[in-house]
């Protein structure tokens, strides 16, 4: 462990936080994809099970795994459930199939070992990298969002912008490279460029998060 | 093969 991994998992941790505050207080899910939160769940469910055959790594690392299993399938319940009127499908029109054919295709063709878990693990990876898009498409589409919305998001982009320092410290450190995990990280967090870059000129400067016409 | 050190990270 490293402070750039710590610090990105606390950030991802602080980003779910958020989240449901933002549902709570607000008693409203408005301007959150479903579709994204949905992935969230395939993600961690397809790459968390392994706590139930994998070796035992640490007390914190099951911590975290349950954590984001259990989070992640309650904002759903949230979402679905709990605040059911607030959450409009007619803005959240992303093509889900446009992320899990390539993330399942992907997975088949570049594993570590052609079994069932290990692509299982890779198509966890590679649907992570492209599970915000929903999110930032529906961003696209509305123009704008809440202050807390953009917060999510941030802590979110900066938890996958921490992951890259902590694979380089890992390189130089212990000479360790995973190049999947690697690949889709950085890619994932290419993702989120222009988000922060409004996030940066205008939300942190007090201004509300409104994209160029 | 699997790089040993990936299973630890999240």
């Amino acid at each position: 462990m490293n402070i750039f991994r710590l610090f990105g998992d606390l950030s991802h941790l602080a980003s779910i936080l958020i989240l449901i505050h933002k549902i709570q207080t607000s008693r409203s899910c408005r301007g959150i994809s479903f579709k994204t939160q949905a992935l969230y769940v395939a993600v961690f469910v397809t790459r968390y099970l392994d706590l139930l055959y994998a070796e035992h790594v640490s007390i914190y690392n099951t911590f975290m795994k349950l954590f984001f299993i259990g989070s992640s399938c309650y904002i759903l319940y949230l979402m679905k459930v709990r605040f059911r009127p607030t959450q409009d499908p007619s803005i959240d029109t992303f093509r889900l199939e446009y992320l899990l054919g390539p993330s399942v295709v992907l997975a088949l063709i570049f594993n570590y070992t052609f079994s069932f878990t290990e692509v299982l693990w890779a198509f966890s990876i590679y649907l992570e990298a492209l599970a915000i898009l929903p999110q930032l498409f529906m961003l696209q589409r509305t123009g704008e969002a809440e202050a807390i919305t953009t917060h999510y998001l941030a802590a979110l982009g900066a938890y996958r912008a921490l992951y890259i320092p902590n694979w380089l410290y890992r390189y130089f450190s212990e000479g360790t490279v995973d190049p999947i995990a690697v690949v889709a990280g950085i890619v994932q967090t290419g993702l989120y460029v222009d988000f922060f870059y409004i996030y940066f000129t205008k939300v942190l400067r007090g201004q509300k998060f409104e994209l160029p016409a | 093969p699997v790089p040993d050190h990936k299973k630890d990270e999240l």
